[in-house]
């Protein structure tokens, strides 16, 4: 059934939210069944997608005290899309979430008591994706969603900061897989807003080829204005502008993604 | 003596660190006393001013662990400005200020017990800002900051994610304000990553500047290539080109942010 997948790095506005919502459209649209919970208290992924703020409650801050995940599910504009939006309260849940006894598994029990009781085979059977669009921390949310994942997809700015954090998001990595999460693999990492006309761009996307190989998907996402319009809209690229380069990118980037399920 | 500014924005890379390190060149430039103290895990700020990380301990994480400030500071390659750097402990700091009583006053603490000391007279006095570079959350290192600082600078990017965050960034400097430093104040508001070559960047400088008016900077911070590139040199963009319009600007910036000082 579903497949988990963490969106995630704690370098700021790398691309995260803008991956989780247009590879999970661009998924839904060759007909796969997707749903993003959206982790992040500012709650970018929900109004990207034109999410009300008043419908929004339970959403993930009920899920991960209890809330069943049927009732925190909304649908979207996007057939096969669905999402599980966050609200503020999720702010205060870093610092709740310190208070008790074994936090980092709340989002797990929570998507995975689904199925013990038998109901998430009935829920999460729905869905050939989960995505976690997490917030630009390596704190308990973000935490939560490795420890709940079946792998890591890493959005990595074509900039030299976002470049510095890696070492420290892949060693998080690394701790949560022996402690928590034996499963847990590294989905791939998408290099975002790639600037053919600066040579930063591609002396980032050098080094990381560099260093991991395979695990960096072909597909680079170009810096294009049309997808940093979108969310004004309430919608993915691929709805506002389907013929732009990124979103073109995106759907290249489910393909691509998927080529690779095939072969696993 | 040296007042203390927080640059602070949930929303991620919007511009902070950019800000903190260039704002705070162009002052020192000027002969202003600055130090940066950087309160962001990922130590952006540290690498953007050439610290190397063997340097860097027992940096902020120290400081706010009790560290004598004059123990943590460190000379960077800029005259009139030093840097307390970010150690990587500082990652697990927002799960250990959960544990104690009072957690938003340890910096302003550490900052403070100088000078009933008679210390910080001789070690704030030296300085005539502080520039605090906070992480891209609303946690307990923000609010640390928030509870220590004279005012906020929030650094704000020309896009749409960007603006939505910014009511719930000044709903939480209301509520500091009220309960935790009732002097703080709103030091002002930078656009940062203007880009006029799209309409969005318009639309929301003109949006913010409906809102918030005299508040917003008159400055604007263009996006730059230069500014991007010269963090991997480990210099402010001033040093690396300063006639580029980005280092301009921030020199704009820190005369004008002196002028609004000088009325005030
Ligand atoms: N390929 C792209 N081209 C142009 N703009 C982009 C691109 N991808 C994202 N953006 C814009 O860059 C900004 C940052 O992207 P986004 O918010 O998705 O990053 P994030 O990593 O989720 O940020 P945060 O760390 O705050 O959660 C947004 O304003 C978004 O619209
Ligand atoms: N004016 C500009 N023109 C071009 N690039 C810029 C500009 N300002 C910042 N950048 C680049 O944009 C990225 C984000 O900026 P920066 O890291 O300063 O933001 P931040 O708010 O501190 O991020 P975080 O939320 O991760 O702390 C960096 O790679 C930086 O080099
Ligand atoms: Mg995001
Ligand atoms: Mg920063």
């Amino acid at each position: 059934s579903g497949r988990i997948i963490a969106v995630a790095n704690q370098k700021g506005g790398v691309g995260k939210t803008t991956t989780a919502i247009n590879l999970a459209t661009a998924l839904a649209a060759v007909g796969m069944r997707v749903l993003i919970l959206d982790l992040d208290p500012q709650g970018n992924a929900s109004t990207g997608l034109g999410i009300k703020p008043e419908t929004r409650p339970p959403g993930s801050y009920g899920l991960i005290h209890g809330v069943p995940l049927g009732e925190t599910v909304r649908k979207t504009e996007i057939p096969n899309l669905d999402l599980v939006p966050s609200t503020v309260e999720l702010a205060g849940a870093e610092y709740e979430l310190a208070q008790i006894s074994r936090p980092q598994y709340l989002l797990k029990t929570a998507l995975r008591s689904e199925i013990d009781s038998g109901s998430l085979e009935a829920t999460r059977a729905p869905y050939d994706y989960i995505l976690i669009d997490c917030p630009p921390a390596l704190g308990m949310l973000t935490i939560n969603a490795l420890a709940a994942a079946d792998s890591l997809l890493v959005p990595l700015q074509c900039e030299f900061f976002a470049l510095e954090g890696l070492s420290q998001l892949l060693s998080i990595y690394e701790r949560v897989r022996s402690s928590f999460n034996s499963v847990l693999q590294i989905q791939g990492v998408v290099l975002t807003m790639y600037d053919k006309r600066n040579n930063l761009s591609e002396q980032v996307a050098e080094d990381v080829r560099n260093h991991l190989g395979e695990k960096v998907y072909d597909t680079v996402i170009p810096r294009n204005v049309r997808v940093s319009e979108a969310p004004s809209f309430g919608r993915p690229v691929l709805l506002y502008d389907l013929h732009c380069a990124g979103a073109q990118a995106y759907a290249h980037l489910a393909s691509e993604m998927l080529k690779r399920e095939g072969v696993r």
